[in-house]
């Protein structure tokens, strides 16, 4: 009697798998690392559900390692990659979210996708209260420990920096200016595994069927 | 309570140090 092995084979594509080579050519990765980028994301998408997408209790395990309960950041992470909003990360969305992590993606584009990160509402401006509730979230998730009165100061200072016309929330514009002058606050936009995925991830790699 | 540092940074540069912000976790094996 034979059996149908769960575990994500060569040959089986998963569910809105794409060309790596469109992908590359609309990304910063090249074949070769869109292909190794595929063998992870089967790796992420069979964790749990064993149907080849990403579902967002696979995205959060793989994260923190661990089931632990909900995260706002790990959420709209999640959110934002599921460009289609439906509830699940496919291939392709995979590639062109974590394209804008690679360390030589354009700062607008890690700009941009920082901003919706922050703008929790959707509203197209990141409002004091929004920057009040990520700080208390951090500091949830964190061993960092300020006092209320520490954290207003702090979303206050920084909101007169950014918060240039004044009106109480940071639009699109202002942001851009913001994270010019403050680079920093971009950091946990580049992820240097990104530089070269095939050295540093050589499981991930499999033959590849083209020379980049 | 939080260090000099920690008083220093802007709310993003705070925000960033979220440990569910860092995706390199994605590619641990």
């Amino acid at each position: 009697m034979g059996c149908v092995s769960s575990s994500p084979g060569r040959s089986r594509r998963a569910p809105g798998y794409e060309d790596p080579a469109v992908l590359a050519s609309q990304t910063s990765f090249t074949v070769n690392e869109v292909e190794a980028l595929y063998e992870l994301y089967k790796k992420l998408s069979y964790s749990i559900f064993k149907d080849g997408l990403i579902h967002k209790e696979e995205f959060q395990l793989a994260l923190f390692r661990t089931s632990k309960g909900p995260s706002l950041f790990a959420d709209r992470v999640f959110d934002l990659f599921d460009l289609k909003r439906n509830g699940v990360i496919e291939f392709g969305e995979f590639v062109r979210s974590l394209s804008i992590f690679h360390p030589k993606a354009p700062e607008s584009d890690k700009a941009a996708f920082a901003f919706k990160l922050y703008d929790l509402r959707g509203t197209g401006y990141i409002e004091k209260e929004e920057l009040r509730e990520l700080v208390v979230a951090l500091l949830d998730e964190s061993d960092l420990c300020l006092s209320d009165s520490a954290v207003e100061e702090i979303v206050d200072n920084t909101f007169s920096q950014a918060d240039s016309n004044g009106d109480d929330r940071i639009d699109p514009k202002e942001w851009e200016e913001f994270v010019k002058k403050n680079p920093a606050s971009l950091r946990n936009m580049s992820l240097p595994y990104l530089q070269d995925i095939t050295t540093a991830f050589p499981s991930f790699v499999m033959h590849s069927e083209v020379d980049d | 309570p939080g260090d000099k540092s920690t008083h220093q940074m802007n709310a993003f540069q705070l925000i960033g140090m979220a440990s569910s912000l860092d995706l390199s976790g994605l590619f641990e094996e």
